[in-house]
This record gives structure tokens, C-alpha cells and sequence, in this order.
């Protein structure tokens, strides 16, 4: 464990809690993307595979089990609530985000460090982490303007991968057998992703106006 | 299973 990974696990935590925080205050997913949250859940779903078979740390079990409990209970909210449900707007969420899923699972067939169902698997998640944000980013491009929290949601999953990048360059120089060109490559386009949402909310911070995406 | 060969990131 170095600083890099310790502080992009607690970015992402973070994020999660923002996220959850804000449904349960506000009762309201205004603005948030379901089908960003189903690809997450489907992410960690697919990638904590070895919970309860590979026991690397209470810290590592701790953490895959807060990401699942929340990241499906932010779907639950979304889709259940009778409260919540009714923010949510089905109209404007409509990236067709079955298509990603499915591009996802046949690179995951081909390229991967190993033929495995479990390896396989984790390969599948890491592709489709990449591109879960997609839905949320189309979204917030429809509705122009985002609110705080959901900025500062989209924000902080962008520098949660940001620093796992750190976290692999730094594990690349101090770990002599480290290598995982999959996880780099995925983690790296997810970033690049963010990069242009990053730019505008900088803009909108810099200048302290309302983050608007171009059309 | 030894370090390297699982994952051990979340």
C-alpha cells in the first residue's frame, strides 16, 4: 500500500459517500445518471468476485464491501424509493448503456492476462469502469447545469483514477515484477474521459460561475 | 494465492 492508493481508495470512498449522502438528505438524484450506477454496481460485481475466496487484507475485504452495499444501495434508491424515484429523470438518461457492456465482456474474452472465469471477470470490470461514467457525462451535458454534489461526485471518481495512476507508476519503480498494462491502459483512458469534464469544472470554479457543459 | 497473482487493488 503506498499514499497514492490509500488516498485514491479514500477519493473513491469519498465519492460514493457524496453521492449517498446527497440521495439521503436530499431525498433527490436529480441529475444523476441510474445507468452510470449500474454499470458501477455491475463493476464492482463483477471485480470482487474473490471476496470471500482471496483474503488479502481486512482493509481490502472492508472496502470491496462498502463499495458493493453502497454502490448497490445508490441503485436501490434510484430505482425503489418512492421518494427518490420520482427525481429521477428517465427521459434525459438515456444512454443505451447495455452497448457498453457487451464491447466490454468481448475485449475481456480476448485481451487478458489469463483465460480464467475469475480473471476474465475482473478483466471485464476494468473495461467497463472505464466507460461507466459515460452516461453520467451525457447526462450532465443535457441538463447543462449540475449541481454541487453531483459535480463534486463526477469530480471525485475522476481523482480517485487519477491517483491510481500515480499509485502504478509508483508501484512499477519500487515493485520489480509489477506490470499490468490492462489495468494501466483501462485506468488511463478513464482518466482522459474526465480530463475534458475536468477542464470545464476548473473553468467554473476559476471563475466561481456555474459549471456549464458545451453542447 | 500469492500476491501477484491475485489483484491485490481494489
Amino acid at each position: 500500500m503506498n499514499i497514492f492508493r490509500l488516498a485514491g481508495d479514500m477519493t473513491h470512498l469519498a465519492s460514493v459517500l457524496v453521492l449517498l449522502l446527497k440521495i439521503h438528505t436530499i431525498k433527490s438524484c436529480a441529475g444523476i445518471s441510474l445507468k452510470t450506477q449500474e454499470l458501477y454496481a455491475l463493476v464492482f460485481a463483477t471485480r470482487y468476485l474473490d471476496l470471500f475466496t482471496d483474503y488479502i487484507s481486512l482493509y481490502n475485504t472492508l472496502m470491496k464491501l462498502i463499495f458493493l452495499v453502497s454502490s448497490f444501495s445508490i441503485v436501490w434508491y434510484i430505482r425503489h424509493h418512492k421518494i427518490v424515484r420520482r427525481s429521477y429523470d428517465k427521459d434525459q438518461d438515456t444512454f443505451r448503456h447495455y452497448f457498453l457492456v457487451l464491447p466490454c465482456f468481448l475485449l475481456a474474452l480476448v485481451i487478458n492476462e489469463k483465460f480464467t472465469v475469475k480473471e476474465i471477470m475482473w478483466t471485464f470490470s476494468l473495461y467497463l469502469e472505464a466507460v461507466a461514467i459515460l452516461p453520467q457525462l451525457v447526462l450532465l451535458q443535457r441538463t447543462r447545469n449540475i449541481d454541487n454534489l453531483t459535480g463534486q461526485y463526477v469530480f471525485l471518481l475522476g481523482a480517485y483514477r487519477s491517483l491510481y495512476i500515480l499509485n502504478w507508476i509508483y508501484r512499477y519503480f519500487t515493485e520489480p515484477h509489477y506490470v499490468h498494462w490492462i489495468t494501466w491502459i483501462s485506468g488511463l483512458v478513464q482518466t482522459l474521459l474526465y480530463a475534458d469534464f475536468f477542464y470545464y469544472y476548473f473553468q467554473s470554479w476559476k471563475n466561481n460561475v456555474k459549471l456549464e457543459l458545451p453542447a | 494465492s500469492d500476491q501477484l497473482d491475485s489483484h491485490d487493488e481494489l
